[in-house]
């Protein structure tokens, strides 16, 4: 994350890492529920085979295991059928843990927002990740707040691509804060009414971060998914098995 | 190194010539930077003359941006070609060696096209100094230079009648780029080979429609894509299934669509949710005989809600209405949807059907900032 801040623990709990050896953390997640986790198609190009990777939620510092640290295998790999590596589109994974996750106050998942719920230019969110900063990469999980963008201003920052209905633009102009790479498929979230957070971005493309033109970050659009991921985690538990 | 990217043994080239013994990896690569697909040769070589050691790291390079911008002003009609020959040389496939362009052509395309760059206080890319790269016909080293027929635009360009560049993506963005407008002709979607959505006449790639996921507003570009029988139903992918085999707990779609959001909680008037089950897609309430609260359980979490809150048994004066009752040994059937563990044809001994609250999935929320005594 750029030109963000440091993480309180456990302000995040939804908040995972993707891990495949020997390298460690590749990418961002996201809990939806016990056994099911979010990221970005793109994380696993070259590596589809599911017994590559772990999930480690409950994490703060990477470099330094905590109490409340929860390791999951990956069960299952299901990489959207329309995901288009050339362009980028459709850029969602979902993920099935071998097991359930136990449910604390550092390991919670996100809310998922319904597939009429979209987020107006203007609004807020905040990104995370472990993402590059810019001048290092962090051990400590990093925080920014962005500012949504329309479709239209965003796809004038990038002659070369197509933004889509799948993707979502958030960012402040001057690109102050933005997301980098290592945040792929880490959250951005926004907070509903009530207080409740609701997942509605995976941190997907953008400009090259620390270049000297800057463009918004890229997500995919998570409410567009939403009947897609519901489905697809029925047919994994109540058809498959 | 036959299926492997090679490691140090070839230099770090990412590619190993998939039938070469093992030891024995080609320098070549094909190229596969969209950008620079339409080349007068195939093969490249790389690290590149701006120092890129794989295509990929080629293609989110600030290069791969400004020159596909610079072609638009038109400054050189060779610029493209010369932009490709650094970002991808050509590879000598005899001799796995790299092929670089000509002095005249880098320096012809840095005369012409530098000022343009000075006026949006950029700088020309400082690894491409043209003295780095050999005079054309010098004796002993071939380099590139473009003939006749090559092609000024990229792939991901558009070529107006002028012959001028614009990118694909202005093509019919409602503004006119080429200086002709040219650009902004033939905008229908017939013109470009692709379909049209009746509603609001977006174009779709043909490969989208019928596949299963809808693109337009209203589905259209997923409607009439097969015809089935009177007594068969259409499955997402557009099989057909017989009705009878609809929401029966086992999937007949390939894709297994008939299996697919058979219950669901339905209001009635004093607003009550009654659980209903979409047998042959016809709505069937669920008798109350045998109810157990493991049922509840398991409906709410196949609707991807909470745990149930309410159970209820409510009397039913509708005599038309369909039934689905359990299944006399339902717990010992294998079955993990609830709709499996159910049938038709069976009388409702105790005529009451059954009505559920779902509570909601419990998320969002974070531990609340722990108070600290300082």
């Amino acid at each position: 994350i750029l030109g963000g801040r440091t993480s309180r623990p456990g302000r995040w709990p939804w908040q995972c890492s993707l891990q495949s050896e020997p390298s460690g953390h590749i990418c961002g997640c996201v809990l939806i529920a016990k056994k099911w986790v979010l990221t970005v198609a793109h994380c696993f190009e070259g590596r589809e085979n599911a017994a590559l990777w772990k999930v480690v939620l409950g994490l703060n510092n990477l470099d330094h295991p905590s109490a409340f640290m929860q390791t999951r295998f990956v069960e299952t790999i299901i990489v959207h059928p329309r995901y288009s590596r050339a362009v980028v589109d459709y850029d969602i994974s979902i993920v099935e843990l071998s097991e359930d996750i136990n449910e604390t106050s550092y390991v919670r998942p996100v809310c998922l927002p319904s597939p009429e719920q979209s987020l107006e230019p203007d609004t807020y969110c905040y990104i995370t990740g472990w993402g590059h900063m810019g001048t290092k990469m962090p051990f400590k999980l990093q925080e920014g707040e962005v500012r949504i963008i329309s479709l239209e201003q965003c796809q004038s920052y990038f002659d070369m691509k197509t933004i889509t209905t799948r993707m979502i633009c958030a960012g402040y102009e001057s690109g102050t804060v933005d997301s980098c790479m290592g945040d792929s498929g880490g959250p951005l979230v926004c907070e509903q009414p009530g207080g409740r957070w609701t997942l509605f971005g995976l941190t997907s493309w953008g400009s090259v971060c620390f270049s000297k033109v800057l463009g918004p970050g890229v997500y995919s659009n998570v409410s567009y998914f939403a009947k897609w991921i519901e489905r697809e985690i029925y047919i994994q538990t109540f058809l498959l098995n | 190194c036959l299926y492997n990217p090679c490691l140090d043994s070839c230099g770090g080239s990412a590619l190993c010539d998939l039938n070469t013994s093992l030891n024995n990896c080609s320098q070549c690569e094909p190229i596969t930077l969209e950008l620079c697909m339409n080349l007068p040769y195939n093969y490249t070589n790389l690290p590149n003359y701006l120092g890129h050691r794989t295509q990929k790291e080629a293609s989110i390079s600030w290069e791969s941006s400004l020159f596909p911008a610079l072609v638009q002003t038109n400054c050189y009609k060779y610029l493209m070609f010369f932009a490709c020959t650094i970002l991808v040389p050509k590879c000598d496939e005899n001799s796995g060696q790299r092929i670089p362009p000509c002095r005249t052509l880098c320096e012809h395309s840095k005369e012409r096209c530098e000022s343009f760059l000075g006026i949006v206080g950029l700088q020309w890319p400082e690894d491409t100094d043209c003295s780095q790269f050999p005079e054309e016909n010098s004796d002993n080293q071939t380099c590139l230079m473009p003939d006749q027929d090559v092609e000024e635009c990229s792939p991901s360009h558009f070529k107006c009648r002028s012959g001028r560049c614009v990118l694909a993506s202005r093509r019919c963005d409602g503004q006119a780029d080429c200086d002709d407008d040219s650009d902004e002709e033939n905008c229908g979607c017939k013109e470009r080979d692709l379909w049209e959505c009746p509603s609001d006449k977006q174009c779709l790639k043909h490969t989208l429609v019928c596949d299963g996921f809808p693109d337009c507003p209203d589905n259209m570009n997923e409607k009439n894509c097969s015809f089935c029988q009177a007594d068969e139903l259409e499955c997402a992918n557009h099989e057909c299934v017989a009705r009878d085999r609809w929401c029966d707990g086992e999937a007949h779609c390939t894709d297994s669509s008939d299996e697919w959001d058979c219950v669901t909680l339905s209001k009635n008037v004093n607003s009550s949710s009654v659980l209903t089950v979409h047998r042959s897609a016809t709505e069937h309430h669920v008798c109350a005989d045998g109810w157990q609260e493991t049922l509840s359980q398991l409906a709410c979490k196949q609707m991807g809600l909470g745990d149930p809150s309410v159970t209820q048994w409510i009397q039913d004066q509708d005599k038309g209405q369909h039934w689905l009752t359990l299944h006399s040994n339902w717990e010992s059937l294998n079955g993990t949807t609830l709709h499996g563990l159910l049938v038709n044809g069976q009388s409702c001994q105790s005529g009451s059907r059954i009505s559920l609250l779902c509570s909601k999935q419990d998320c969002g929320r974070r531990p609340a900032a722990r108070m600290n005594k300082r």
